[in-house]
Parts: structure tokens; C-alpha cells; sequence
């Protein structure tokens, strides 16, 4: 059996949506540290790995090993029926082939569950190695969504430089050209605004934008965004989930033909 | 021109 609790549902319900875009279906791999999930996008241009540790749940039993083939589109909709200050429980019996999801109210005065399907799907396992990046650039998960959303209005790519002072987002297409520069705080009384750069190397990467688009639906579940960054290598953009563990984004850097 | 790379340049699969 399988059964995992989570006081603040909406925190779930962030997750799939950050997700669900694009990703439409995944494998959800439950074990006893906790929730693992990696999918890559229809076009294998993009990865997500999701990382939901067992600790970080209120309560979490995992019998065994178990992989469930989850439609997140359907989970999505189930989810949006969840009140926003919910208690959700996730439960998989034995020999079942539906996932329960189960939502209480904070009066515990309102019940309600509901089951899905679980799906037989085929999962594709990417070797992610550990990487040093040259360049790490943490900032306000608001403003990289705000700054994605502005350069697609100019063009499908956006050109990421970093350089030790500050980090700049570039987009050119038909109806012209723009840029965004933001330097890296000296001085931000709130350490969820600030705009800073570890960096070993200055790097300048293009990056289809209507991915990172995408990645920014898990922009909710954190004030701050990592993007790791070096030459020749995909990007990861990373959302944390509370203590519990992240979202990952890799997205494969455009290229010269 | 710029074409969009696939991950599978840079990951192996399993």
C-alpha cells in the first residue's frame, strides 16, 4: 500500500500544474524516501525531474516499490476540485489499479474523494549527470516569468548572457528586438528579490522561449528560480517545493546550424 | 541560423 499525506494540498496541486504543460502523462516512481518523477516532452527537446521527499510529507507509508502511470491532465482537473486550504491525501491500495485522492477541509466538516485510473505507460530514463556549472543566476521567480512572457512577444528564442555583474535576456524577430538587463542586488532587505550571480565563467546560451514559457507554470510553489548555465549544455531551471524537494526543468540550448 | 537542439545530444539513455 501506498499512502502519503500533506496538510497543504495546494501545494500538490502547484506541483501538477507546473508540470502538466509539458507533460501531459508521466510515471510517478514511489518508494520509501519518497516521490521521483522524470519525464521528457514530446519533442525531447525538454526534461522535467520532480524530487518529493517522504520527510517533507505528515504522513508517508510506502510497502514497496511501486511505478504509477498518471494522466496529469485528468489529476489537474481533479485537483482544481480540491478548497484551497485542503488537507490531501494520495492513497494506492494493493492490487489496484487507481490512485485515490482524498481532500479534507480544514473544519473537517467536508470530505470528499475521488480516483483515477492509473495508466500503463512507457517510460524513458535519462542519465542526468552531475554538473558544475559556469554560471548559477538565482532571482525572483515572478521576474524570470514576467521577462519569458515579454521576449516571446518579440521572438520564438531568447539569448540568456551572464556575466559577473549582472545577467541579460535578449529576443529578436520580425517586429523587432528587446533586452532586459538586471544586475546582480548589492543591497535587498527581502532575500526573495534579490538577483544573484555565482559564476566561474561568463556564458551566453539561446533557449526557445516558449519552453521556458512552460517551465515558469512551477513558477507558484517558489519565490526564487536557480538557472544553471554552461556553454554547450542544457540549461536547469529550478523551482524549489518547501523543504521537500524541486522541480527541475533541463531545456536543450539552440544551436548553430 | 540557430536550430533547436534535442537532449538526447547530451544525455545518454539508460
Amino acid at each position: 500500500m501506498f499512502e502519503a499525506r500533506l496538510a497543504q494540498g495546494s501545494i500538490f496541486a502547484k506541483v501538477i500544474e507546473g508540470l502538466r504543460e509539458l507533460v501531459t502523462e508521466a510515471t510517478w516512481e514511489c518508494s520509501g524516501n519518497g516521490i521521483t518523477l522524470q519525464a521528457m516532452d514530446s519533442s525531447h527537446v525538454a526534461l522535467v525531474s520532480l524530487v518529493l521527499r517522504s520527510d517533507g510529507f505528515e504522513t508517508y507509508r510506502c510497502d514497496r516499490n511501486m511505478s504509477l502511470g498518471i494522466s496529469l491532465t485528468s489529476m489537474s482537473k481533479v485537483l482544481k476540485m480540491m478548497g484551497k486550504d485542503d488537507t490531501l491525501t494520495i492513497r494506492v491500495n494493493d492490487d489496484s489499479d487507481a490512485i485515490v485522492l482524498s481532500m479534507e477541509s480544514q473544519n473537517q466538516e467536508e470530505f470528499a474523494e475521488y480516483e483515477l485510473r492509473l495508466m500503463d505507460l512507457d517510460s524513458e530514463h535519462l542519465g542526468i549527470p552531475d554538473t558544475d556549472y559556469s554560471c548559477v543566476v538565482k532571482m525572483p521567480s515572478t521576474k524570470f516569468s514576467r521577462i519569458c512572457r515579454d521576449m516571446a512577444i518579440l521572438g520564438d528564442s531568447v539569448t540568456i548572457c551572464s556575466t559577473k555583474d549582472g545577467v541579460k535576456f535578449g529576443a529578436k524577430g520580425d517586429v523587432g528586438q528587446g533586452s532586459i538587463r538586471l544586475n546582480q542586488s548589492t543591497n535587498v532587505d527581502k532575500e526573495e528579490d534579490a538577483v544573484s550571480i555565482e559564476l566561474r565563467e561568463a556564458v551566453a546560451l539561446t533557449f526557445a522561449v516558449r519552453y521556458l514559457n512552460m517551465f515558469c507554470k512551477a513558477a507558484p510553489l517558489s519565490n526564487q528560480v536557480n538557472l544553471s548555465m554552461s556553454e554547450d549544455t542544457p540549461l536547469m531551471c529550478e523551482f524549489k517545493v518547501g523543504d521537500m524537494g524541486h522541480i527541475r526543468f533541463y531545456l536543450a540550448p539552440k544551436i548553430e546550424d | 541560423r540557430l536550430r533547436q537542439s534535442q537532449l538526447w545530444m547530451y544525455y545518454k539513455r539508460i
